[in-house]
């Protein structure tokens, strides 16, 4: 002789989780996300440029899900001045399951002290879950609008893939794209990394990194600052990074619990 | 029946007459009793990344509404969400054999994903698409 509603509530029970059934229960929900344990990244921030990139894809996502009826938070976001993603980039996000973005490795100062006239990039794509294949990679590097005094010239920027360690001999370099651009330009240079990303996944003894030579419209070797490239130092959210998109080859299990 | 084989052995027209005798009853029983029971419905439940203290890794979103299924799946199931037809035959072999047959249960018959953004141990983000984490619809089954 009891409502209902009063019976659904009565079988759950309310109560404070103790420390330990809340470890049990975060291991629980890491193991749903597919995660070994609880990432602790140690050098972070949400307005780098990378981050911020995903933000906007992730946003794309939540807005395409949106019609369908169901919402879910949606995190107050930082502002920029241009937008990152592109409509080639949502066609990738489509297909994929997963989005990954990588940092730079190579540390400023080292690449500074090295090269005067190109900039290496390194990225590791070791963490990379099996199973995984990349549908499409991008290298993403920022232009900034230059000085006066070359608003008119036009340069090339070139992405090699380095295929011979330096300490070896000469570097061995495979052109992989090539842009103009002009001085005056300013926005997001997006390089297709695809076919090299696929190789430094099956063999990972060959990700040496990428190089990047700009020349001006005789054939110079110039700074790539001077074409306003943002390649080390400058402000966190123009610096470059990977962006890789994935599709599941597999269906996979998760382990008995 | 609940017993296959006992159910074959007997007569044909006498299943027929238990079950409408058993609706009926049922029928009568829901009228005298004189509540509304809560059928199977949606209910709230929104799951907080920020309560399980993941916000230093996770960044999008701070939490997301997961949803459930409760209510009871009670005769007549037409009335309530999405019966599919063997929970129909279910509720009334349960009436009649109640020890034996459970009523039919309430869950999810539609779920939907969502997208996760996070960094990894590198400091490399990672967005995901987990799919079947948001019930859509609940149902009888």
């Amino acid at each position: 002789n009891f409502s209902m509603d009063n019976e659904v509530r009565s079988s759950f029970i309310q109560r404070r989780l103790r420390s330990q059934e809340r470890r049990e229960m975060q291991r629980e929900i890491l193991s749903i996300l597919g995660l070994p344990h609880r990432p602790r990244p140690h050098v972070h921030t949400k307005h780098n440029a990378a981050p911020m990139f995903m933000l906007d894809l992730y946003n794309t996502i939540s807005t395409d899900a949106e019609p369908h009826g169901y919402s879910y938070y949606k995190p107050a976001l930082p502002t920029q001045a241009s937008p990152m993603v592109t409509s080639q980039d949502s066609r990738f996000l489509d297909d994929a399951d997963m989005v990954m973005s990588f940092v730079n490795l190579v540390e400023q100062d080292q690449d500074l002290l090295h090269q005067q006239h190109r900039r290496e990039f390194r990225f590791d794509l070791s963490r990379i879950p099996e199973g995984e294949a990349v549908t499409a990679a991008e290298f993403r590097i920022y232009k900034d609008f230059v000085q006066e005094r070359y608003e008119n010239e036009t340069f090339i920027v070139s992405i090699y893939q380095v295929l011979q360690a330096p300490s070896n001999s000469e570097v061995e370099l495979l052109l992989l794209d090539q842009r103009d651009i002009w001085a005056a330009e300013e926005g997001w240079l997006v390089f297709d990394l695809t076919p090299t990303s696929n190789l430094w996944l099956v063999k990972p003894e060959q990700n040496l990194g990428l190089q990047l030579v700009l020349e001006d419209s005789h054939g110079h070797r110039r700074n790539p600052r001077l074409a306003g490239l943002v390649t080390g130092t400058g402000p966190q959210d123009k610096q470059p990074f990977m962006v890789a998109f994935f599709k599941a080859s597999e269906v996979r299990f998760r382990s008995i619990r | 029946s609940a017993h296959g084989s006992k159910g074959r052995q007997s007569n044909r027209s006498k299943p027929q007459r238990t079950v409408q005798d058993a609706l009926k009853a049922v029928e009568a029983a829901t009228d005298n009793l004189g509540f509304s029971k809560e059928g199977c419905k949606k209910h709230e439940l929104y799951v907080s990344f920020r309560d399980l203290g993941w916000q230093d890794w996770i960044i999008a979103p701070e939490g997301y509404a997961a949803y459930y299924c409760e209510g009871e799946c009670a005769f007549p199931l037409n009335s309530y969400m999405n019966a599919t037809n063997h929970a129909i035959v279910q509720t009334l072999v349960h009436f009649i054999n109640p020890e034996t047959v459970p009523k039919p249960c309430c869950a999810p018959t539609q779920l939907h994903g969502i997208s996760v953004l996070y960094f990894d141990d590198s400091s490399n983000v990672i967005l995901k698409k987990y799919r079947n984490m948001v019930v859509r619809a609940c149902g009888c089954h």
